[in-house]
């Protein structure tokens, strides 16, 4: 484990937490995506397959469990919870699960490191996981108005993404067959997306003004 | 030589 793997698994952590601390203390979920948030309960689900076979590190089982159940709280509390969910901007959050869903099914079962159901079922998280953050970028980008909390879990999402890309780089030079290229390219993909919105979050904490997004 | 190895990232 390196630095930069472990700080990028440390801004991951402290993203979730930054969004149940909103939702748990605030009752609020206001300018976040439930469509984001059940893709990322997706992705961790068909991801984390492994998690009762194959034994990697005390380290490793105790992070996948805290995603899965943070994943699927927040979801159960944009959905369920009955204060939390009148806050949630359903005419907004208009995405479509399935535009994201089945290309990158198509594409995991094309490309794959091996073709058997927990390959690619880890490969399909992999691509969702890079496009799941479409719903929530066009969700900011409509309501304009974003409140510090949702910026700064935007902002930790992007930072968690490109400090994952600076571990596979010390990775690659330091050991030996480190090559994933679907794991470069879908992670390289995902970082990209929030190119835009950091260009306006570094801004606007420049400028020490208020978070918005051009129409 | 494993170019196999258990995916440990998260």
């Amino acid at each position: 484990m390196n630095i930069f793997r472990l700080a990028g698994d440390m801004t991951h952590l402290m993203s979730v937490i930054v969004l149940l601390l909103k939702i748990h203390t605030i009752k609020s979920c206001a300018g976040i995506s439930l469509k984001t948030q059940e893709l990322y309960a997706l992705v961790f689900a068909t991801r984390y397959l492994d998690i009762f076979t194959d034994f990697i590190s005390l380290y490793n089982t105790i992070m996948k469990l805290i995603f899965l159940a943070s994943s699927f709280s927040i979801v159960w509390y944009m959905r369920q919870h009955k204060i939390v969910r009148r806050s949630y901007d359903k005419d907004q959050d208009t995405f479509r699960h399935l535009f994201l869903i089945l290309p990158c099914l198509l594409l995991a079962l094309f490309i794959n490191e091996k073709f058997t159901f927990k390959e690619v079922m880890w490969t399909f998280s992999l691509f969702l996981e890079a496009v799941a953050i479409l719903p929530q970028l066009v969700l900011l980008q409509r309501t304009r108005n974003i409140d510090n909390l949702t910026g700064q879990y935007v902002f930790l999402l992007g930072a968690y993404r490109a400090l994952y890309i600076l571990n596979w780089i010390y990775r690659y030079f330091t050991e030996p067959h480190y090559v994933h290229w679907i794991t470069w390219i879908s992670g390289l993909v995902q970082t990209l997306l929030y190119a835009d919105f950091f260009y306006y979050y570094f801004n606007s904490w420049k400028n020490n003004v208020k978070l918005q997004l051009p129409a | 030589e494993c170019f196999y190895e258990p995916k440990d990232e998260l």
